[in-house]
């Protein structure tokens, strides 16, 4: 038995629908330089800035559920945009990962 | 390398 390998820990956001705006700004998908995409901006007054737990350059591995793995940054970036768009959710689920662990 | 267009693509919502 050795020491623990520090893996990368994926993290579940839970980002409350409180605000106009979902606030963030992704970038990459697959195809890309940065194959899962990628929080590069988080505005203040938004939902996410709002809940306090995304971060810039937190990698989004799921939302709502749904794997972002292999998805283009187009399809990517409808997936978000829907999840902020329903009605049927006061809420969206990222499962975020902390770059370079 | 991945196509050119896409490299710098980025969304806000």
């Amino acid at each position: 038995t050795g020491s623990p390998v520090p893996a990368p820990t994926a993290t579940l956001v839970r980002v409350v629908k409180n605000a106009n705006t979902l606030g963030i700004a992704i970038e990459g998908g697959a195809n890309t330089r940065q194959p899962l995409p990628r929080i590069v901006t988080i505005q203040k007054g938004g939902s996410a800035h709002n809940c306090g737990q995304l971060k810039v350059g937190h990698i989004i591995l799921e939302v709502n559920g749904i794997s972002l793995r292999g998805r283009e940054h187009k399809d990517a970036a409808r997936i978000i945009a829907e999840a902020f768009k329903t009605k049927e959710k006061d809420h969206i689920d990222f499962l975020v990962v902390e770059p370079g662990l | 390398s991945p196509p050119k267009e896409y490299e710098d693509e980025v969304t806000f919502f």
